[in-house]
């Protein structure tokens, strides 16, 4: 028996929005510590990795570790169909062969239960080790966004390069060129615009900005955005989900032939 | 031109 009450709800709904186009099936995983998800793009170029711990919910109740196949275009269509102010419980039987979405209004008046069909998902589980990574920059995440959206008009993939002077994103096309540097700042008023910039020594990764925009989907969750990179490893580009957990996108680096 | 390599590559399966 599984059953999760998040008063929140609409953080699932932005969860869903951030990555139904990057994949398309899914498990998610419920155990003790929480509620999970890690999957590969179509194209096995990226990787999301979910998690929403189970100290974030008002009840979460899951008696035996479950993994659940989603259509996550399907839980989409059944999650927009919760108002943003409600509450959202997610429910399910052991062995059971669907899920079922409860959506409360906040005055308790309206109360409406979508069941959906869960299905079988042949999916390899990463192990994916902790590292030191040789730079790490937090910045906004509307600002990341915007520059991802400005440098695809002109390329189509971007270099991300860390230095003391700041974090540089580069693209080139048939148009021309282009380059942002956004250097480190301390914003005394809000630490959510503050651009901070952590660095062991420089580095310098190419990724195609399709990924990376499609990664900015998450933005409505969260003011920042983290990005740690190293040399010849994928970067992860991190949104913080409030106080109850993260939604991490890995991104494998182009390499020069 | 650059080569693009897949996620899996860089991390353990299982």
């Amino acid at each position: 028996m599984l059953e999760l009450r998040l008063v929140q709800g609409s953080l699932l709904k932005k969860v869903l929005d951030a990555i139904k186009d990057l994949v398309t099936d899914a498990n998610f995983d419920c155990s003790e510590s929480g509620f999970s998800l890690q999957a590969m793009d179509s194209s096995h170029v990226a990787l999301v990795a979910l998690l929403l711990r189970s100290d974030g919910f008002e009840h979460y109740r899951c008696d035996r570790n479950l993994s659940m196949g989603m259509n996550l275009t399907n839980m989409s269509k059944m999650l927009k169909c919760a108002g943003n102010d409600d509450i959202i419980t997610i429910k399910a039987d052991d062995g059971g062969d669907s899920v079922t979405f409860m959506f409360e209004s906040p005055s308790q008046d309206k109360v409406s239960d979508f069941e959906m069909k869960l299905m079988d998902i042949d999916s390899e589980h990463l192990g994916i080790p902790e590292t030191e990574y040789h730079a790490i920059v937090k910045m906004p995440s509307a600002e990341f966004a915007r520059i991802c959206r400005d440098l695809s008009t002109i390329g189509d993939t971007v270099v991300i390069s860390v230095s003391k002077d700041g974090v540089k994103f580069s693209t080139s096309g048939d148009i021309g060129s282009a380059n942002v540097v956004c250097r480190q700042n301390n914003s005394v008023d809000n630490k959510d615009n503050e651009t901070v910039i952590e660095m062991n020594e420089p580095v310098s990764l190419t990724f195609a900005l399709r990924y990376l925009n499609s990664f900015t989907k998450a933005t409505t969750l969260s003011n920042t955005v983290t990005l740690s990179m190293s040399k010849e490893l994928p970067v992860v580009v991190e949104y913080k989900i409030a106080e109850i957990g993260h939604i991490r996108f890995y991104l494998a680096p182009k390499i020069e032939d | 031109s650059s080569q693009q390599r897949s996620i899996a590559s860089f991390f353990e399966s299982g």
